[in-house]
């Protein structure tokens, strides 16, 4: 049997319609740091949130969650480690 | 054109240079057995100028010798560290030497008595560091959507684990990235994206379980040694598109790269050996062509690559005559007869994507049986815009149940009876996961036509002992084609003029030039298909490449869409907005490059009069482009001309402002405590005040208590602050300014009247306590002063007059 845990970081993907301005305003609200743009991916934000812990293997909660009921908030996912080998 | 011969090759000063086979094969003793005519494209101009490459992985040494002249501070980011240097973390065991390896093979510069040569060795590197730290799917969008009008080929030579029991790839921002990469980079032409096959040759691993090196967006590059045997990494797999070469066995010569710490290695091996070589070879095509699509690049390759020497059991000629096969993909790549078709080419005509309606049917997959499904592809014949007649990529989405993964054996025949292995026994594979909806991926049907059966076929072979009364099941499969509707190399192409020697057509009725010949009428223009009811493109039934619509409500057939139009996917020219030269939609965030008197806004791209804040004119590109982290204005990338708040420039950087009696140690990114002795200061330690704290005095760059030897306490008004200033130079020490303001004097030199004047025997006759005085008294009084020895001694009484 194979079992998969997943390893859960204190960085979120949002996409929030609005703009930057818009992002930075909902990233304080709710205690989270707007690293930028994710690349070139529109509307698409990194967040930052440095009380919650480094790596988990429990997704994060806590009121800082409540972010994804925000209307312009489009989508959020806690991101995960991805385990990458160099060939 | 160039011909083998070791007169005609060229000679470059660096060290390794004899070494490097792989570039040159002019070496009797190795018994050469075919090299991918580097030399060949360099000697027809082509070196990679005014393309750049960047490299997905643990960083760049940007200063590398062999690097630093071809670095591009815009290819490169630190998406660990989140800032804009690439440079690896540097440890004992050297472990983030990866992408520096990788970068050297690409552009490491030439003739510069220095290591090594890259195979593009004109073309601009830069390195993305994001393999030092947890690397999650924010991670590889970061990276493979940095600067994608300025990045032409993304080279990366990573991915899950080639343990042989993995199943991953990208999740949905990194897919996302890839999308928005091959249909807005490159300005539309769509980014490049290289990929190392994969190392999992002794885990039995199958690179079809890789999602990154398996995706229609990715060009997968396996490995052949020197002597064309499989190394003892390779994996293989139906979605490899070419093959370049690394290390082999002991006996086989090695690849030479640049290494971190300033060095030069051969122990660079593996695929990510070879994925960064054939971005240099594509470097070079795109030199010779920068108008090439992402597509195009394939088709290039795919035409090109050769089977020459290199050993596989399973080479196979395709119903459109391409040799291909499971290690290798189409062959070696031929660096010189890519940059021949790249001058000659013309774009492939759109990519059409036929999604076949899923086979639900559920069907039971037994041990030691082999479940057959048939699927009848009709190529989306009914919907123009979908329409595949020729393919080129083939997708096959498979989801199922099974109780070992591993065991499964999956393949996929093409209606011309092209068979591919999707997948094979994977030993190490326990997974009881099975597939959902993966998406298998085969070049092998490449020219072929779409339309007929096509054969999945899965076969189980338990490897130990399982409990069979729980079979696997085939849940639902569904075919994605792509390819086009027209033969892609149709009116647009002048054919290759000396024919591949390895390509073999299986049967002359295959031919897709003479299927392509059949589907046009006489005199109609070579822009319409389905015939035409006039001369010119204005009188076709249908259109071979865009319809463009004019107010009048008439239309023509264009090769391609004009300056202001762009293609909405349907093949039709539609205006852009109206500032915008070029564009991608309609929308006034859609341009890609701007009228005259407007300037492209990278981030927004939005045609703008002026740049915003916190950008600078890109010139060359009309672009306004956003300056260095902290500053406000700027006249190029790192040069700060304005700050943001809080920070303050110096040079052309903007730093943090600290507090008064504190300074900003951009080190430990923090301000700390000057110098007792400053009230302000730039740095650390007593002579970098800037301003001296009460009671103490500036002297030079630090501050003092009192002013030392050689300097006076200067104020040089009421209120003013009082600075110890140099006295000068004739004076030892001195009351004030200038040289009537000693005080006292070098030895050798004698104070008169304040200053200092060059010493002789000779002291004043008025300083009645000398007994040298009294004499010169004398001397005068007896007139002896016109005696010049007396005159000398008594110079002071003998010159004053009575």
């Amino acid at each position: 049997p194979f079992s998969r845990t997943l390893t859960y970081t204190n960085h979120w993907a949002v996409r929030i319609n609005g703009g930057v301005e818009e992002a930075d305003t909902i990233a304080s609200k709710y205690g989270y740091n707007n690293l930028g743009q994710i690349g070139s991916l529109k509307d698409y934000y990194h967040f930052y949130h440095s009380r919650t812990m480094k790596r988990s293997t429990i997704s994060s909660r806590g009121s800082h969650s409540f972010i994804s009921m925000e209307p312009k908030v489009e989508w959020i996912q806690q991101q995960v480690v991805k385990r990458r080998i160099k060939r | 054109d160039f011909k083998p011969g070791a007169a005609q090759y060229p000679y470059f000063n660096d060290p390794k240079w004899p070494s490097m086979w792989y570039i040159h094969c002019n070496d009797d003793t190795h018994h050469c057995q075919s090299d991918m005519n580097i030399v060949g494209a360099w000697r027809r101009g082509y070196t990679g100028r005014n393309v750049v490459v960047t490299i997905l992985d643990d960083g760049i040494e940007r200063n590398h010798p062999d690097l630093q002249q071809n670095y591009d501070q815009m290819a490169s980011f630190d998406v660990n560290g989140n800032d804009w240097d690439p440079m690896p973390r540097y440890d004992a065991s050297n472990e983030n030497k990866h992408g520096t390896r990788c970068a050297g093979e690409v552009a490491a510069v030439a003739n510069n008595s220095h290591c090594t040569i890259g195979v593009a060795y004109n073309a601009k590197i830069g390195g993305v560091r994001m393999l030092d730290g947890d690397v999650t799917d924010m991670v590889e969008a970061k990276s493979l959507s940095l600067h994608p009008q300025h990045i032409d080929i993304y080279s990366a030579s990573w991915g899950p684990d080639d343990d042989g029991k993995t199943v991953d790839g990208p999740a949905s921002l990194a897919r996302q990235a890839f999308e928005n990469g091959i249909r807005m980079g490159r300005r539309g032409l769509g980014s490049i994206y290289v990929w190392a096959s994969g190392n999992g040759g002794r885990s039995r691993d199958h690179c079809s379980c890789d999602g990154y090196t398996n995706s229609i967006y990715t060009i997968s590059i396996s490995s052949t040694a020197e002597s064309g045997k499989k190394p003892w990494y390779l994996e293989e797999c139906a979605s490899t598109l070419a093959t370049t070469y690394s290390s082999g066995e002991s006996y086989d010569r090695k690849i030479i790269t640049t290494d971190l710490r300033q060095r030069c290695t051969d122990s660079h091996t593996g695929t990510s050996a070879s994925a960064p070589m054939a971005a240099g070879i594509i470097a070079l095509a795109l030199e010779a062509n920068p108008n090439l699509s992402w597509r195009d690049v394939q088709h290039i390759i795919v035409r090109t690559s050769r089977s020459g020497h290199l050993n596989a059991p399973d080479w196979k000629t395709n119903a459109a005559g391409y040799r291909v096969s499971h290690l290798y993909g189409f062959g070696l790549m031929d660096a010189e007869a890519m940059v021949k078709e790249a001058e000659r080419w013309k774009s492939v005509p759109p990519q059409h994507i036929c999604v076949e309606s899923p086979d639900k049917q559920s069907r039971t997959i037994r041990p030691e049986h082999v479940v057959r499904a048939v699927y009848k592809a009709t190529g989306c014949s009914e919907n123009l815009n979908h329409h595949v007649l020729y393919l080129e990529h083939i997708v096959v989405r498979v989801t199922i149940a099974h109780p070992r993964r591993g065991d499964l054996a999956i393949y996929l025949t093409s209606p011309s009876g092209t068979k591919s292995e999707l997948l094979s026994n994977r030993l190490f594979d326990h997974s009881m996961e099975g597939f959902k909806s993966w998406e298998f991926m085969t070049t092998h049907s490449w020219g072929e036509k779409a339309v007929g059966d096509w054969v999945l076929e899965i076969h189980d072979s338990p490897s130990q002992l399982r409990n069979f009364k729980t079979p696997g099941k085939l849940k639902e499969f569904s075919l994605v084609l792509y390819g086009t509707s027209v033969h892609p190399y149709s009116s647009s192409y002048t054919p290759f003029d000396t024919p591949k020697v390895d390509r073999v057509r299986s049967s002359p009725v295959d031919e897709p030039s003479e299927g392509f010949q059949d589907e046009f009428t006489g005199s109609c223009d070579p822009e319409c298909i389905n015939g035409c009811d006039g001369l010119g493109p204005q009188h076709c039934i249908d259109c071979l490449h865009f319809f463009l619509k004019f107010k009048n409500n008439t239309r023509t057939c264009v090769p391609e869409c004009p300056r202001g139009f762009y293609d909405d996917e349907k093949r039709r020219c539609k205006k852009c907005w109206s500032i915008c030269e070029n564009c991608v939609g309609s929308r006034s965030d859609q341009c890609i490059s701007c009228k005259n008197g407007y300037h492209l806004n990278e981030e927004t791209n939005v045609c703008v009069t002026n740049c915003p804040e916190s950008f600078y004119l890109d010139k060359n590109g009309n672009t306004c482009r956003r300056c260095s982290e902290n500053c406000r204005r700027c006249n190029g990338f790192q040069f700060c001309t304005d700050c943001k708040p809080g920070m303050s420039l110096q040079g052309t950087k903007c730093v943090f402002s600290c507090a008064d009696g504190s300074y900003y140690n951009s080190q430990k990114r923090g301000c700390e405590r000057c110098h007792f002795s400053c009230a302000t200061c730039a740095g650390q330690g007593q002579e970098s005040c800037t301003r001296c704290a009460p009671s103490f005095y500036m002297e030079d760059w630090r501050c003092v208590l009192s002013c030392s030897v050689g300097y006076f306490l200067d104020q040089p008004y009421e209120n003013a602050e009082k600075t110890c200033r140099r006295c000068d130079p004739s004076c030892s020490t001195c009351i004030g300014h200038g040289e009537r303001n000693c005080s006292t004097c070098p030895s050798g030199y004698n104070l008169e009247d304040g200053a200092c004047v060059l010493g002789t025997v000779c002291k004043d006759a008025t300083e009645e306590s000398w007994a040298e005085g009294s004499f010169c008294v004398l001397v005068k009084k007896n007139s002896l002063c016109q005696r010049k020895v007396l005159q000398q001694l008594c110079c002071r009484t003998c010159s004053l007059k009575g």
